[in-house]
Parts: structure tokens; C-alpha cells; sequence
């Protein structure tokens, strides 16, 4: 069957934000995405997994340039919250694979990340939708993240290889 | 400006799996995604959120008819790749914004965690891309939190819902 995977993208203007053991209740991601748009802050990625007893972890990407702000804005919140631990992290890229269809192929997210196990590189945060596998990995891995998923998918010259934002 | 929300989605279709404290080492992603995708397991959502310590949670979002078999695939692997508890639920449902350019509007996603809130329903997972922000609620809230986000957007009859998969 044709590849549905249409090219690899990389991020390197990106930068992580997590809150650890926020309260897992109705309003909370509300709140702390109120205050960062308040201040002006895109978030480009939001993560939030299973929750473990009342708490739950979440994770934003914000471009590197709002980061210093994004971390104000959520250390600011934290006791009105209830919550403690802010960890920000420049260091990040976002290495993404996007085409129609794709997470339908069960393989087609396998191989991305063995793209990635193959270079020895850790996968740090995952996020998907129909069209795209976004992973983040540590900025110093980024080019060979992208190589490695490039060579994976026989991704030739025509195919989209986007690095920016 | 023109509202970039352009629809609303809902899945019932799905059931969430989750794996606590994965070693956070490469290659671990990948064989759970190889062992799902050797058994013919569409994985719809792949959510990461950031590690503690040296290990991490992952969950998967699977059509309910393939539960059964991904909980059991993901037990077979556990002893060999070092975590213990697989946890599952199908009283889950999946609801989406859909629309270009809208993360870049800081409010948007703040508006939508806004109008669950409003309705008391807790958010359990998160997975944004640029086009779409997704999340996982309790099944039998499923229709309120469409109402309430369908509500909070002013998305009319001329507007894509899509309820399924
Ligand atoms: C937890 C898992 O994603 C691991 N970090 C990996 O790279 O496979
Ligand atoms: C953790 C946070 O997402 C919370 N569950 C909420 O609904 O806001």
C-alpha cells in the first residue's frame, strides 16, 4: 500500500513546561490555560495522560521566546491551584511525522519510534491526531531525529522536510 | 477576528489504555507500539506526557472491539519490558475541536477546558496538533461536553459534528 506519511517536520523554536501532581479536577486546565492567554502566550502543544489517584501531570510547548513568561504565569498560579513544581526546559525539539491515514497503519507510528530507538535517541513526550506523530526529544538529538524518521520513510527530495516553526 | 473553530467531534468509538512508570529508555515506545501493531491494533491517540525520574506513563487510545486484545498484548510485554500495571477503561469518549490556525490563538483551548469546566466535567487526557485539541471525559458525559463546547463556540447548523469515529 501507498506510505501515507507525507513528510517530517521539525521544531526547533519550541520550549517545555510541566506542572507535576496538578488536581485532577473540573476547571484546573481551564485556569492555566486562561492565564497563559491572558498574557499573550501561544501554547502550541498541550499533553495531559492518565492521571494517577487525585492528580494528574501536564505539559505545554511554548515558543522559546515565551517561555520565561509561561513559567511567571504558571508559578504565579500554582498555590491559588494547589499545585507546586514548575519544570521548564529549553533543550527540546518537536520531530513530527504528518500524512492522511497514517494512524490507521498500526506500524506507522511503530517505525517512527524505532526510527528513533535505532539512533538511540529517547523519546521524551508524545502527542498524535489523525494526521501527525509529534515526539520530543532532546534539541542536541534533533537533526539526527529527523534524519533517522527521513531514512525510515524513504522520504525522497520531493516530500516535505519543514524545519522551523 | 473570524473564529477559527470550524466544527466539533465527538468519538464514542474508543477505549483508553494506559501503562504506569514505562522505563523511560529508548526503544521501549517502539516495542509497545511494534507488539500492538504486530497484533492488527489501530491505535488511535498516543499521549506521553513529561518523566519523573527515570521512568514515564503512556497511554493509547484503541477502538473498544480491540481492547480486549491490546490490554492483553501490552500484559504479555510487561515482564520483559519492566512495568507492571496496564490499566484500561471503556467508559471513555473523545471530544475535539477541529480547525486551522487555531492553537495559535492562545484563548481557544482556554475556552474549551472553560465550557467543560462550566459543565463540571473533568478533562482526563489532552492531545492538541495545530489543527485539532482533544479530550478524553467520562463516556456518560460525552454529549453534555459537546453541547457545552458546541454551545461555547456558537458553532450553527452550517458547522461539522461528527459523531463516531
Ligand atoms: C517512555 C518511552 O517513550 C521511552 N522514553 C522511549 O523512548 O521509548
Ligand atoms: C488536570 C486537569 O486537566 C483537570 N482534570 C481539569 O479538568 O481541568
Amino acid at each position: 500500500a501507498k506510505i501515507p506519511v507525507k513528510g517530517v517536520a521539525l521544531d526547533l523554536n519550541q520550549s517545555q513546561l510541566a506542572i507535576l501532581r496538578v488536581p485532577d479536577l473540573p476547571g484546573v486546565a481551564a485556569s492555566l490555560l486562561e492565564q497563559l492567554a491572558s498574557r499573550g502566550v501561544c501554547v502550541d502543544m498541550i499533553i495531559q495522560s492518565q492521571s494517577e489517584q487525585n492528580s494528574n501531570d501536564i505539559a505545554f510547548t511554548v515558543p522559546s521566546t515565551d517561555l520565561h513568561l509561561a513559567e511567571t504565569v504558571l508559578q504565579q498560579a500554582a498555590s491559588k491551584l494547589g499545585y507546586r513544581d514548575v519544570i521548564s526546559d529549553r533543550a527540546i525539539a518537536k520531530v513530527s511525522i504528518v500524512g492522511t491515514g497514517m494512524i490507521q497503519h498500526p506500524g506507522i507510528a511503530a517505525r517512527m519510534f524505532n526510527a528513533l530507538a535505532q539512533a538511540n535517541i529517547n523519546i521524551e513526550m508524545i502527542a498524535t491526531s489523525e494526521i501527525k506523530v509529534s515526539c520530543v526529544v532532546r534539541q542536541d538529538l534533533a537533526i539526527e531525529a529527523l534524519r533517522a524518521i527521513h531514512a525510515e520513510f524513504n522520504l525522497d527530495g520531493n516530500d516535505k522536510i519543514s524545519i522551523g516553526s
